[in-house]
Order: C-alpha cells, then sequence, then structure tokens
C-alpha cells in the first residue's frame, strides 16, 4: 500500500507498529553464555541471514555458545553498540528496527565498521 | 563504507544506466517519480545518469514490489523486519516488500508520530538500495544511507559524505557537479577514507 500522507495512515497501521517480524526477540533480553532459552535459534537464523553466522547448518539449538556470543560482538561491532557479547537492550533495540534485507556481512568477513578511523591529537 | 567482495561496479562504458518497472505492480506515476527522485541523488554526485525504460528486458536495472517468496532464494517476510533488498552490479535486481505501507510523502513525519508508525518512507529505502546497485555495501555510519537499519517512519534520502566518499571511490565525481561534498550532511565519528579529492 502507497500513501501519499501521513494523515490517510489508517489508525490500525498506528495499533501494529510494534508487531514487526522480529519481536519475539525481545523477550531474549539479558541471556548469556551457557543458557538455553527458546528462541536463541530463531535469533541465530538472524545471524546467519545477515552473514554473522557462516555455517551451512539448518538445525540451530537454542543454546547461548561461543557462535551466538562472537555474532553479536561482531553486530554490536558494525552497529556502533558497546561490544559485550551479550544480548543487551541496546542490542535488542537495534536487531528489532526493519532494515534492507541485503547481509552485512558475506562469506563472514564484513568492512563495514572498516573504514572509520579515529584521529587523535596531542596536546 | 564498504563494498561488495572483489568491488564490483558497473563498467566504464556503461554510464548511463536504464531502469524499469515491473509491469504486473501497476505503480502509478507518483511512485515511480520517487525513484526517479533517488536515482537523481546518486547521479548527482557521480558520472552516472540514470533513465527510464518501458522495457524490462533492455533495462540494466529492474524495480518490483514481491511478497514472501518471489524466486531469488531471499523471500520477504511481511510487515517490518527487512524491506527491500538489492543486488551488486552488474545484476540490477532491485526487489520491494510489497507488504509494507510505503509512504510516498516527501515531507517529514512528526517526531510525535515516529515510534508508533509501521509506515517506511520509500525514498529513503530506494536511495539506500540504489547504494547496492551501484556496489556499496553497508556503512556504520548512522547518518549515511547505506545505514543497514530504518525506523517505521523515518526519513533519511540526502547523502552524507560517507555515502559520497564510498561511491566516488567506484566510480569519481560527476564532471558537471561539486563532487556533492560541499552540501553533504556532516557525519559523526570522523570518518576518514584516504581518498584524495
Amino acid at each position: 500500500k502507497f500513501y501519499t500522507n501521513i494523515s490517510s495512515v489508517p489508525p490500525l497501521q498506528f495499533l501494529n507498529a510494534s508487531r514487526s517480524a522480529w519481536e519475539t526477540f525481545g523477550k531474549l533480553a539479558g541471556c548469556h553464555v551457557g543458557e538455553k532459552v527458546d528462541g536463541l535459534s530463531k535469533l541465530k537464523h538472524y545471524f546467519r541471514r545477515f552473514g554473522y553466522i557462516s555455517t551451512a547448518v539448518d538445525n540451530f539449538t537454542d543454546d547461548f555458545d561461543d557462535v551466538l556470543q562472537s555474532a553479536i560482538s561482531t553486530y554490536q561491532k558494525n552497529f556502533n553498540i558497546k561490544v559485550t557479547g551479550k544480548l543487551d537492550a541496546s542490542t535488542l533495540r537495534q536487531i528489532v528496527k526493519p532494515r534492507c534485507g541485503n547481509p552485512d556481512m558475506i562469506d563472514g568477513t564484513s568492512e563495514m565498521n572498516a573504514g572509520k578511523k579515529f584521529r587523535t591529537t596531542e596536546r | 563504507y564498504s563494498f561488495f567482495p572483489g568491488k564490483p561496479r558497473w563498467p566504464n562504458r556503461k554510464r548511463d544506466l536504464s531502469y524499469a518497472f515491473v509491469p504486473q505492480n501497476n505503480l502509478t506515476d507518483e511512485v515511480k517519480r520517487v525513484f526517479a527522485r533517488a536515482f537523481t541523488r546518486w547521479a548527482e554526485v557521480t558520472p552516472l545518469n540514470f533513465t527510464r525504460s518501458e522495457s524490462l528486458v533492455d533495462a540494466d536495472i529492474v524495480i518490483g514490489f514481491f511478497t514472501g517468496e518471489h524466486g531469488d532464494g531471499e523471500p520477504f517476510d511481511g510487515a517490518m523486519g527487512t524491506l527491500a533488498h538489492a543486488s551488486s552490479p552488474p545484476t540490477g535486481m532491485f526487489h520491494l516488500d510489497g507488504d509494507e505501507d510505503w509512504l510516498i510523502s516527501e515531507t517529514k513525519i512528526s517526531r510525535r508520530i515516529l515510534p508508533v508508525t509501521s509506515v517506511v518512507d520509500l525514498e529513503s529505502v530506494a536511495v539506500h538500495e540504489i547504494g547496492h546497485l551501484l556496489g556499496l555495501g553497508h556503512s556504520s555510519v548512522e547518518d549515511a544511507i547505506m545505514y543497514p537499519a530504518i525506523s517505521g517512519g523515518d526519513r533519511k534520502v540526502e547523502l552524507a559524505r560517507d555515502d559520497i566518499e564510498g561511491i566516488q571511490v567506484l566510480y569519481g565525481g560527476n564532471p558537471n557537479g561539486d563532487g556533492g561534498l560541499q552540501t553533504s550532511r556532516q557525519t559523526s565519528g570522523g570518518a576518514e577514507s584516504g581518498v584524495d579529492w
């Protein structure tokens, strides 16, 4: 559907705003390595979809393993979120945002955050 | 900014690119004008020109709205989630999720409404995907067009310095323009590209 201005958007569209393809990830807040939580396998699929997990395996487990932790850390780096390797609130807020379907990483590599250099000045 | 592996780009002989819309979508002229504006933003800072074609066969870039599985192995997922995807050069495949509610207005939405709307600004997504069609990957610079995420209702259509630097690595600047960097939005973080302007 196309809307020419915001006033033509029906109220239902506003009510549905919080419904996202990835809204279930919100309940994973606070998960950490060693835990097994329903929904983590879906999150692993998300990270594979965008290139953060490169395995061809389809049957992901709900274990918070090293592979997931590594994927989260790389994701946090790419989106300028403090790198903790944990599913903290700021990381989940970013994950559930609508986004481009192209992967951030291809064949396990990414230059997404490579071009950013910080200059320091000696006083 | 980043590039696809191998840094693919349109060949030197291809500076005039044509684009066509999938006829089954029956898009109005108003919607097509949104894409024309998006192409213009990239044309202003590169030597590339974009022309609309009525022929799918002859067009370099084909634009279409699709839902769910649509034949390229990258199914869309309904409202929100993934919004669109595009191929690297020289494939020219630009797909948008037909399940989204697209806003085609040029006006910015009130910040009061922003957090509660699931409507997505079409031109913002179009400018981003055209970046992919020309060879850019995603950027970590949040102000950049090539940043991968956009909030519902947000509108971001002006190329940032990061976008312009990236695209000009691939194609150089517009010989008839100022390179775009004078008028580009300043991005935070002090990004450096090492490119000699």
